[in-house]
């Protein structure tokens, strides 16, 4: 269960502040599905990473099954974050140096698996995604779609009860983007909770629960 | 006038050879519209990389209006991909430590223009994307979008005759995208050669002529 109330988030650059949230309201229950819509620059990524645990909200209250997320220790949140979230960044964030297979075994590596299972799981969620054939390929050898799928793999591979992802499907052609999805919906079926960033409208419309954001708040809330 | 023939390029990685692209060839006339479409990982932004001079094909001809661009030396390429060829990378490429006003000019200070107009032109091409509040702020500073804008400001300001552009839209919603799209039509109305990679398959309706790459291979013309 996720409960935000009256979330804002201000940034400061010199005497420049910039309200990117002005006050969001959102419940989330456990192993629905919901995609979040809004124009570019309407603060739908500053409330994902406020969702996932990557940044903190300049007032307002978070609680993530039940706990008041601010309130939370470092290790507390790190643990919260790499058991409970898998999440997809727009920018991929993707360790350069590292392949395809390594970047995929990181989060189980955190979460204290040994070798021999992170390296299988790691495979599997690759094969998943459609890059049996990309293990030992770096960032830097692949395509941007391939590299999109890449990070999702690596935010499926822990099996999170939220999945948090944030455009999967921005560089993606349109069959390669509906495989993806397909995968993430049999997921959301098998109980995770799952929340979309997309600018797809067609993706839009097969949530259940669509909600707007325009210029820092939560315009529209519309059950599908 | 862009004439490729035969284009193949392998990436070697260790024992494996990837064939990114195996023989195209493709004819683009000055003043043209052309979208590139196809699966993720096809070739599109190798052909891309290779058109804009900013790769080496392993094997076939590339001639940009009337020149063997394989036979230029180093300056002279800069020198034309500088003053002829606009491009805006999949990936942004923005320089991190940079502003948006400072990512913008760095174009123009290449081309060896003055600071006042250099200025000038950076802010107007940054207004013309819907950023003309946003000239101060550092790519970590603004959302995906935003930042996808700013790379194709960059891309305009020195006025190219081609103007190559990887998935333009694929960090926009639906109205962001079409804004950017009618400026960048209106270029090619004034005479500047448009070639765009897109996934979105309502924005490859609006060019006339449509190809299609799969496994490195260009499959389909269409002229729509
Ligand atoms: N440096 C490299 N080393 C090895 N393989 C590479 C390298 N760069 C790209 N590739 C491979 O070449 C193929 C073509 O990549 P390219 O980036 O051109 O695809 P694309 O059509 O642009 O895909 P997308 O729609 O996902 O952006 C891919 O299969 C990719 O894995
Ligand atoms: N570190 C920062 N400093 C200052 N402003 C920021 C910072 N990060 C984001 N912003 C601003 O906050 C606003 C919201 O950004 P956010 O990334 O949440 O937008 P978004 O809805 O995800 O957009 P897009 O669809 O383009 O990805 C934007 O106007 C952006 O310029
Ligand atoms: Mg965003
Ligand atoms: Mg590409």
């Amino acid at each position: 269960m996720i409960e935000l109330r009256d979330i804002t988030k201000t940034y400061r650059m010199g005497k420049i502040a910039v309200h990117a949230l002005r006050g969001v309201s959102l419940e989330v229950k456990a192993g629905e599905l919901v995609a979040i819509v809004g124009p570019s620059g309407s603060g739908k990524s500053t409330l994902m990473n406020i969702i996932g645990c990557f940044d903190v909200p300049t007032s307002g209250e978070y609680r993530l099954e039940g706990k008041e997320v601010g309130r939370l220790t470092d290790n507390d949140l790190a643990r919260l974050r790499n058991r409970k979230i898998g999440f997809v960044f727009q920018k991929f964030n993707l360790l350069p140096q590292l392949t395809a297979w390594e970047n995929v075994q990181v989060p189980l590596l955190y979460a204290g698996v040994r070798l021999q299972e992170r390296r299988e799981r790691a495979a599997k969620a690759l094969r998943q995604v459609g890059l049996g054939d990309r293990l030992h390929h770096r960032p830097n050898e692949m395509s941007g779609g391939q590299q999109q799928r890449v990070a999702i793999a690596r935010a499926l591979v822990t099996r999170p009860s939220f999945l948090l992802a944030d455009e999967p499907t921005g560089n993606l052609d349109s069959n390669s983007g509906r495989e993806i999805m397909d995968l993430l919906f049999s997921l959301n079926e098998e109980g995770t909770t799952l929340i979309v960033v997309t600018h797809d409208g067609l993706l839009a419309k097969r949530f259940p629960r669509l909600v707007e954001i325009r210029d820092g708040q939560l315009v529209r809330e519309e059950v599908q």
